[in-house]
């Protein structure tokens, strides 16, 4: 439910993301970018085009320090929450709430014209 | 894409699916005995490696054929004609001698399920640590050529701490002459449900063409481990596992050799997880303190992926009633035990206490968080398998002293001699 084990991954793979743009003082998309580098080529394919997809959300990470790697998987869509069921969580929640951060990072995205479509990740 | 409706590729999506996805075998098998060449995708590291992939006469465990006077028939290294009496090396060094396979059927822990926790600690994160991501996805995240049933090699991989023994490795100890006669069906996240027909699972032995075999049966959580919120409703309760072990045991008298062992263990007690992790924090949270195993274990029972639903909970309750109902399982697993009569087979019943593994590490100066997976915060790791081998041989001694006696080969040191490593793994 909720994702499931996407968003788990996802959630992994932001969070990892995010703590290696800090270890090496970089964007938050070099880092995803690096992560991706160091996977055997087979699945740098994967990595890649969830980095195409993601970076216009990493981006925000960036500017929002309310976004944790559990809002970016949310508004990714690889992570909901559906009816009846409490919203999942990894990381501590965003002190605003992590619906009113999602809503909020959503307007800015639509303003910047960014369409996320859910991922095709299999 | 469903890669079976693909005309060209149809037989071989259905090869995969059915061979690999259900029956676990090895998918590189050329002559379909079961044992292969190949190491991953259940191929060597899982069961002894073939010594012919293109005659299924010629497999690990199998009775010599002419005794091994020309073609190495068992692919234990032995064979050719000894010259100090003319006869066959197999017959001077093995025939004498009581010969025992080691077969586990059993779940991840029995497998070892391990995910290398480098993968999930940014500072470690390099091209080093996912040197070796497709062997371990092949494998199913699984290390059975280091577990404590069938391990056979130290680790060499730097994502792999820890020594290895194994029952396997104890008896071909005994007898050099059982060497490569192993067989590891675990599958992640099997119970006994789905163990009652063991086939499904690619156990492998022939009553009249093998030898004997040492049968573990270890399904150590998921008949009480599931990751539904409703989670004690989707456990086994001690009528359906009474009758899912004496199907499988019958199923099993059909299969084994006359002379075999089937050794059943307990269920564990998982109430150490969360104990043990409680306060400490995940590989996923190292960088900034911020995640705890709790945190972990709720936020997979969140998504309904956690492997334990029971076990990995903040709620005490439902932990005690877990190891309940695990406890009841394990009494059920050994009334079933102790009351069947198989025609080909002795059944044993071992606990599996793994407060004496902790009891060892902690001797050697160890802690306990040092046992557990640190990624899944849930299976055993390396060092726990290393201990775990050692408190069941202990067991298995205890029970069978007269057997384990008898299976020692006074020609072992010859074998070494003249055989060196016999062809390894």
């Amino acid at each position: 439910v909720n994702g499931g084990t996407t968003c788990a991954v996802c959630s992994l793979l932001v969070s990892l993301a995010e703590q290696v743009a800090e270890i090496h003082n970089e964007t938050i998309v070099h880092g995803i970018d690096r992560i991706c580098s160091f996977l055997p080529g087979k699945f740098q394919a994967t990595c890649n085009t969830f980095v195409e997809i993601a970076t216009p959300i990493l981006m925000e990470m960036a500017f929002d320090e309310f976004i944790t790697p559990d809002v970016a998987c949310q508004l990714l869509n690889l992570c909901y929450t559906e009816p009846g069921q409490q919203t999942c969580h990894l990381f501590p929640l965003p002190n605003p709430g992590m619906e009113r951060v999602v809503k909020k990072a959503r307007q800015r995205l639509e303003l910047k014209n960014t369409k996320v479509d859910r991922l095709g990740i299999d | 894409v469903d890669c079976s409706t693909l005309p060209i590729l149809k037989e071989l999506c259905e090869l995969i699916k059915t061979r690999f996805g259900d029956d676990h075998l090895p998918i590189i098998d050329v002559d379909q005995d079961r044992f292969s060449q190949y190491k991953t995708l259940r191929g060597s590291h899982w069961r002894g490696k073939d010594c012919s992939d293109l005659s299924a006469e010629l497999y690990p465990g199998r009775k010599a054929l002419r005794q091994d006077e020309v073609l190495d028939s068992n692919c234990n290294g032995i064979y050719g004609m000894d010259p100090s009496v003319l006869k066959p090396f197999e017959e001077t060094l093995c025939s004498g001698t009581k010969r025992m396979g080691t077969i586990l059927l059993g779940d991840s822990a029995g497998a070892h399920f391990h995910i290398p926790p480098e993968w999930f600690t940014a500072s470690e994160l390099s091209l080093e640590v996912f040197r070796d991501v497709a062997m371990i996805v092949e494998n199913e995240f699984d290390w059975p050529m280091t577990s404590a049933v069938t391990g056979y090699m130290n680790s060499t991989w730097s994502v792999l701490n820890g020594p290895t023994n194994s029952l396997y490795l104890r008896l071909r100890e005994l007898n050099h002459c059982n060497h490569r006669d192993f067989q590891n069906t675990a599958v992640n996240g099997a119970n006994s449900r789905n163990m009652n027909s063991s086939d499904q699972y690619g156990f492998n032995r022939d009553q009249s063409h093998d030898h004997p075999a040492m049968v573990i049966y270890s399904l150590i959580g998921n008949d009480v481990c599931n990751g539904h919120s409703d989670t004690i409703n989707h456990m086994t309760t001690t009528e359906q596992m009474k009758r899912n072990f004496l199907s499988t045991l019958k199923y099993l008298d059909t299969k084994l050799p006359n002379g075999s062992y089937v050794i059943a263990t307990g269920l564990a007690d998982g109430r150490i997880l969360y104990d043990t992790l409680k306060n400490r924090v995940h590989p996923i949270g190292q960088w900034r303190h911020d995640v705890k195993y709790p945190d972990v274990y709720n936020y997979l029972s969140c998504l309904e992926v956690s492997p334990c639903n029971g076990w990995m909970s903040s709620n005490e309750s439902l932990r005690n009633f877990t190891s309940e109902r695990a406890a009841n399982l394990s009494r059920a697993l050994q009334q079933v035990a102790t009351s069947y009569n198989a025609n080909n087979f002795e059944v044993k019943f071992i606990e599996f206490d793994f407060q004496t593994v902790v009891d060892k590490w902690k001797a050697l100066g160890g802690e306990t968080w040092q046992l557990i997976e640190p990624v899944d915060g849930f299976h055993p790791s390396q060092i726990a398998m290393y201990l775990s081998s050692e408190v069941l041989w202990q067991e298995i001694v205890q029970q069978l002293p007269d057997v384990i006696k008898s299976l020692t080969n006074p020609n072992n040191a010859r074998i070494r001699a003249v055989f060196g490593d016999q062809g390894g793994y």
